[in-house]
């Protein structure tokens, strides 16, 4: 006759607490809660927490880059999540693996927005591709892809930061996608969500809404060097299956991380 | 809604006649569940719940006709007579009066700079902002195109130290007649003290009669950690709250508020400048109970 914690208020509620402090979510928590109250005490209850968790976080290797030229990536998610800077950074790590790469300031709409991508493609001596401001993004997108037509190199949109609570915002994302579908059916090659570690439960309902509009390829967590967890991305990759594949450390150049299961794993669970 | 989200409890209750206070702790445990899926942070809602328990046992809820509405109407007044305290108007001391804004990094600040000094012209103060983020890229042309936007008066940086302009443009706005500064700061982690204690020193030399926390409305648990770190090193006066034209449910408010007990000044609604609007207690209590 084993023990298990399920009898143990003390412990369900110290898992409890850590869970959601975390910002995983009541539902989540409990299905986690749920699924390791058989365990025979903590430790061994948080060690089946971890393979549970990174159970969720392993999915399916995607293959190997597509050869289109140029390959294109967009950048996309709500307002001062850190998708400029982390475009700067994305573009840093193809620079360093001996790739060419380009910017394309979609951002058309914020103060300072195109200023603030341009003094990253001089500090990186790479070439930005930009517009008037108010002019529509999905056409200096397309002017950015199709002037590079054959080109061997990383293409790197930003786009404005928007809510998802806002149609006529999520339809301009949309339709950057459709125009250069144009160009190429495979176009965007990646569409990445930026999400901010900070951010609670909205961060679910934001990878659901920009879902909708434009097929994500993948996530991308910044601000992971502050004291939030981030456990939101365990929701929105059990159930939208979108993996994540960078993390943000800061806000320097070489502040970010290809995605490790284990180390984020273990990082909440100390 | 609340009332849909616990109509199931609280349907059984109705046929029920006495409530038992196992039925009471189920029907707080839904209200503890929502106020968790609304971001308050997990012992906010323990002390909430407490208090809600308190008030409910007091009010004979066990034995009333519709306990499910009555509990729901506690747990409203409850929230709204908290963030009723949290409600307090911009304080100006000094001349010219200057005001701080600070917080987390892409929570709204250079945009909400905008946005107060539009607000404080239309209450007919004549307002300079001042950049003291020299770090971030394009940062000091950010909000150089914001007070243009604005119509308000704009400090040139002679330096790119932020202690510096943070004690030069009080006397320079002072000499071309302005009555407040609104001084722009970069964002920072609460656990970077390199950058705390920069602030720190800002503070000593700007000496501004608000220092207003800039948070983003859809902050999650860690918002208890960031304030409190925040106001136990700066003693702040205020906080704005950015973004809640989004759907997140807005418990960093309750979260923010019961930690630091500093009022919620203002919030924002949206990129324009106009977007910005006082603090309704009562409004932001039903968005966090859904
Ligand atoms: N600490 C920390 N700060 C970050 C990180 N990523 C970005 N930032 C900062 O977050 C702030 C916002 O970054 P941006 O790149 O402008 O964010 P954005 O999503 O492009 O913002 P909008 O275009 O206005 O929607 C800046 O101060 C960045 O330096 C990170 O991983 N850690
Ligand atoms: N929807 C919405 N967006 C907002 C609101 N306030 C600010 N923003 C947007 O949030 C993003 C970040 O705003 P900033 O003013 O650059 O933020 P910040 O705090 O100065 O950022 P750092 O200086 O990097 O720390 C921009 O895209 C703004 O337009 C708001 O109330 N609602
Ligand atoms: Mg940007
Ligand atoms: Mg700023």
């Amino acid at each position: 006759l084993g023990k298990s914690i399920a009898k143990d208020k003390i412990v369900i509620e110290e898992l409890e607490r850590t869970l959601i402090e975390a910002d995983f979510g009541v539902q989540i928590t409990m299905d986690i809660i749920e699924a390791v109250k058989k365990s025979p005490d903590k430790k061994s209850a948080i060690e089946e927490i971890k393979k549970y968790l990174i159970n969720i976080l392993e999915l399916p290797e995607k293959e190997e880059r597509s050869e289109t030229k140029p390959y294109v990536v967009m950048f996309v998610g709500v307002n001062g999540v850190g998708k400029t800077t982390t475009i700067a950074k994305m573009a840093n790590i193809e620079l360093k693996n001996g790739n060419d790469a380009s910017l394309v300031a979609g951002d058309t709409f914020r103060a300072a927005a195109i200023e603030q991508l341009t003094i990253w493609s001089e500090r990186l001596k790479i070439p930005i591709f930009k517009g008037e401001y108010g002019a529509d993004p999905a056409s200096i997108a397309y002017r950015a892809i199709s002037e590079s037509k054959g080109e061997n190199r990383i293409i790197l949109i930003d786009t404005a930061g928007r809510l998802h609570t806002n149609k006529n915002l999520m339809m301009e994302m949309e339709k950057i996608v459709r125009v250069l579908k144009k160009i190429d059916d495979k176009y965007p090659n990646e569409i990445l969500i930026v999400l901010d570690a900070s951010i609670g439960q909205n961060n679910i309902q934001q990878a659901k809404q920009f879902m909708v509009y434009v097929p994500l390829t993948g996530i991308v967590m910044t601000k992971l060097d502050g004291t939030a967890k981030g456990g939101s991305i365990f929701p929105i990759v059990r159930d939208l299956k979108i993996p994540v594949k960078y993390i943000g450390t800061g806000e320097g150049i070489d502040d970010i991380s290809p995605f490790s299961s284990e180390e984020f794993v273990n990082t909440l669970f100390p | 809604n609340i009332q849909n989200s616990f109509s199931k409890i609280f349907r059984k209750w109705r046929s029920k006649g006495k409530l038992t206070e196992e039925d009471l702790d189920r029907g707080l445990l839904e209200i503890k569940n929502a106020l968790l899926e609304a971001d308050v942070n997990y012992d906010v809602v323990k002390e909430f719940i407490e208090g809600v328990k308190e008030s409910a046992e007091g009010e004979e809820i066990l034995y009333a006709l519709n306990p499910g509405q009555m509990i729901v109407k506690i747990v409203f007044d409850e929230l709204v007579k908290i963030l009723g305290k949290a409600k307090k108007e911009i304080y100006f001391k000094g001349n010219p009066a200057v005001i701080m804004l600070l917080g987390l990094q892409g929570s709204g600040k250079t945009t909400t700079a905008g946005k107060l000094a539009r607000f404080l012209t239309k209450k007919n103060r004549k307002t300079m902002l001042v950049p003291a983020d020299t770090r971030r890229p394009g940062a000091v042309e950010q909000l150089k195109q914001i007070a243009e936007q604005a119509g308000v008066g704009f400090y040139k940086p002679d330096t790119d130290n932020p202690v510096e302009i943070a004690r030069k443009a009080p006397k320079v706005a002072y000499i071309e007649g302005y009555d407040t500064v609104i001084i722009d700061t970069q964002g920072r982690l609460h656990v970077d003290d390199k950058l705390m204690q920069e602030l720190k020193k800002m503070i000593k030399v700007a000496k501004p009669s608000e220092k207003l926390f800039v948070a983003d409305g859809m902050t999650g648990q860690d918002a208890v950690k960031i304030a409190e770190t925040f106001n136990n090193n700066l003693d702040i006066t205020g906080v704005i709250l950015t973004k809640m034209d989004g759907d997140a449910r807005g418990g960093a408010a309750l979260s923010i508020f019961s930690v630091t007990k500093k009022p919620i000044k203002l919030i924002g609604v949206g990129e324009k400048l106009s977007d910005i609007e006082q603090f309704y207690p009562d409004r932001i209590a039903s968005r966090i109970l859904g």
